[in-house]
């Protein structure tokens, strides 16, 4: 449902601004966003730097946007209680050029609405746009999109919706708020004619036989083989045995041979645009526990050759034998492939071997807390609400000891039913010493994972907020619930450490929404958990250079806008830290490459191209640099190839022309001259 | 995996528990276009 007019369309990157009115959570949250588009689409976003059209977030009462481009600096509102990955991504489509799903011109066909439900007053919000205004860029009606209204909008009975799918089975997905739906990205992605992703650096299932490009090392003693799982045990992880024909994974039998044999699977050549990767895969070890999965990467030896091998993580088998998530950081800058690595340890003491599966590539930052919690349908069979089970200990980049609760059936004291809750904690550990306390202005990302195996097709449930020295408790004496564990805490036998009071969401995602999409996938639901400092967002502020139009023209009814920031002539850029910024104790001096706020220099220096006059960008170790283009008579220099200059033969071509045409013209007319005299 | 009963609950809600953007737009007073959408004046 986007908007035909062209002129609407951003250019890419967009020009953003982070107002100083906006809370530190939903800073952190917008930034998150991005990376959402970032990693599904070629949707960007760049600081602001005085350019005439801009988004600029604002906190203003409610959330809020225009529709598509307004060649100015418009508003884009993210009011309390906004700061949600999936209502900023909402709002974030609609300044991209998308209105709700149901205002479709063929909505009719798809949706009911009841009319006499809707409030009085209230049946403008329920228009649809002829075919001329919209286009629905060649994609069916889409109950799942991130765009729909849920089905109790407007209503004026709490229990009675006002919009109903024609097919029932729909009625629990319009309205979600997950993520991106499938079709919403492909609308996207023909809106602004996306060939690629900007993060998105490789994935496979090995569903297919060329598995991704991938080639088999050629001085190892073994091969991976490209196995179909057939029967109990040898199920792969992408389809999980239910699909016939189907389910390959990568296998390397361990349990003949020689000890330290081993069998290298290489993937194909990458460009990194960033620094920093999180590779994540699928594996199991079901032979012996000596056997290793080892992950390599070859980089370039900077003759241009891949070659340079250098050893990244080791995965040793255990007696555990389902399928594990591994997740490995790369730092590379200069192409690369990866490799895995399978060696046996003891064949004959192995009655297997080791499996890998649905390989992600991302240029994002892996997540430091992973909680892969097993036998879920058990645990949902053996819980009533209010029972909660508790996360191992994770440790931030900073140091601090965390983790989560997880409420099976949600919390007690919540209204809902069938839903499952979880909270965030702090746990005592082994740097609390020189740990700054209370620890505030923390961003904790809680992720319930859609396990789908093409990153762009996952909807994960994901919860932020920042910690705050108004999160205070009558049961610690109204103290800060962020306080060291072991003076706010209590004791936790599980972890032999102290447990803070938690924070988080009674009822986050509903048992229907975790069976409908791959949330449970051989019966192990996947939690991320991360940790990290935003305070950097606190004051970054930069002054608008142009004099902004004003993207007013609130069509209000009841109640004014507070405006009063609006003409506000601050602008905000991502990452640029504060003079005023808190200086933190770490444990590990890891760098801003950690931040889940990706800093300027994460992004690709040759976007947008500096390099002027048809001039190439080159990114040299993180830095653009121009290769300017040449014609026959004249080449471009500079910096930016902003200067033009003319090639030293034609311009002595040149200059030997005109000498010679005044020269001859001198003679022609000195005997011309003459003649006459 | 230890399961811990329903004890005392002295955790913490976060607020707004999966309020949607309409929801919070009509507790907030506002009356905007389908809910969430801002028009320009010539629209």
């Amino acid at each position: 449902n986007g908007l035909r007019d062209p002129t609407t369309r951003w250019k890419f990157p967009i020009p953003y601004i982070l107002a100083d009115n906006l809370g530190l959570n939903a800073k952190g949250v917008i930034l998150y966003a991005f990376e959402m588009f970032r990693l599904k689409s070629c949707v960007d976003f760049k600081p602001y730097e005085g350019e005439d059209t801009y988004i600029i977030f604002q906190e203003f009462d409610g959330c809020w946007s225009m529709v598509g481009d307004q060649h100015t600096g418009q508003n884009l509102s993210i009011g309390s209680g906004c700061d949600y990955k999936a209502i900023v991504e909402h709002e974030l489509l609609h300044a991209l050029g998308f209105y709700h799903e149901q205002s479709r011109s063929d909505r009719d066909d798809y949706v009911n609405i009841w009319w006499d439900e809707v409030i009085p007053g209230y049946e403008h919000n329920f228009v649809t746009y002829n075919d001329s205004y919209i286009t629905d860029l060649n994609t069916p009606y889409d109950y799942e999109s991130l765009m729909h209204y849920a089905p109790f909008s407007f209503n004026k009975n709490e229990s009675v919706p006002t919009v109903t799918a024609k097919i029932p089975a729909f009625d629990d997905i319009i309205g979600q708020r997950l993520d991106f739906s499938t079709i919403d990205l492909e609308r996207l992605n023909r809106m602004y004619n996306c060939t690629a992703t900007h993060t998105l650096l490789d994935q496979c299932t090995f569903e297919k036989q060329n598995i991704c490009g991938m080639i088999q090392g050629t001085r190892d003693d073994a091969d991976w083989i490209h196995e179909r799982g057939d029967g109990p045990g040898k199920e792969d992880h992408t389809l999980v045995g239910r699909c016939k024909e189907a389910g390959y994974f990568m296998y390397f039998n361990t349990s003949y041979g020689q000890t330290e044999e081993a069998a290298l699977l290489e993937s194909r050549i990458l460009y990194p645009k960033r620094k920093q990767q999180c590779l994540q895969f699928y594996y199991k070890m079901t032979g012996s526990p000596l056997d290793r999965l080892v992950v390599w990467v070859k980089r370039d030896d900077s003759t241009g050759n891949v070659r340079k091998l250098v050893k990244i993580q080791t995965f040793q088998g255990d007696n555990e034998y389902g399928w594990k998530i591994g997740h490995v950081t790369l730092r590379e800058e200069v192409k690369f492939r990866y490799l895995f690595q399978g060696t046996k340890g003891d064949p004959q003491n192995s009655a297997g071997g080791i499996f890998l599966d649905d390989i992600t590539l991302t240029e994002t930052p892996c997540p430091r807390g992973v909680w892969m919690v097993r036998n879920f349908s058990h645990l949902l069979q053996t819980t009533v609400k209010g029972d909660m089970v508790f996360s191992p200990r994770f440790y931030s980049s900073e140091g601090y000891g965390y983790g989560v609760t997880l409420y099976p059936h949600g919390r007690n004291g919540t209204s809902r039913s069938g839903y499952v809750g979880l909270a965030f904690q702090l746990y005592s550990g082994e740097n609390d010493a020189i740990l700054e306390w209370p620890v505030e202005n923390r961003q904790a990302i809680m992720t319930i994972v859609d396990n789908d195996p093409d990153a762009k097709k996952r909807m994960s449930s994901s919860m932020v907020f920042t910690t705050s020295k108004d999160h205070i408790s009558p049961d610690i004496n109204y103290s800060n619930i962020w306080d060291r564990p072991s003076i706010v805490g209590k004791y936790e036998q599980s972890c032999n450490c102290f447990r803070g009071i938690s924070w988080g969401w009674s009822a986050i995602i509903s048992h229907v929404q975790l069976q409908k999409r791959n949330f449970i996938k051989d019966d192990t639901l996947v939690i991320f958990v991360d940790f990290e400092d935003i305070t950097h967002l606190n004051q970054t502020e930069v002054p608008v250079t142009s004099t902004r139009k004003s993207s007013s023209g609130l069509i209000l009814q009841s109640q004014g806008l507070q405006t009063s920031q609006e003409d506000s002539h601050t602008a905000t850029l991502e990452g640029q830290p504060s003079n005023l910024q808190r200086q933190t104790r770490s444990v590990e001096n890891t760098g801003p490459l950690e931040d889940h706020n990706w800093p300027q220099y994460f992004r690709d220096p040759c976007e947008p191209n500096p390099c002027q006059n048809e001039g190439i960008c080159v990114n040299v170790k993180g830095m653009a640099s121009c290769r300017c283009a040449s014609g026959h008579a004249f080449f471009y220099t500079g910096e930016r190839c902003q200067a033009m200059q003319v090639h030293g033969s034609i311009l002595g071509m040149m200059i030997g022309g005109v000498a010679g045409t005044i020269v001859l013209s001198i003679v022609i007319i000195s005997m011309m001259s003459q003649r006459r005299s | 995996i230890s399961i811990k009963p329903f004890s005392k609950e002295s955790d913490l809600d976060a607020s707004n528990q999966g309020k949607d953007i309409l929801e919070i737009n009509l507790a907030a007073g506002l009356d905007l276009f389908e809910g969430d959408i801002l028009l320009p004046e010539n629209r």
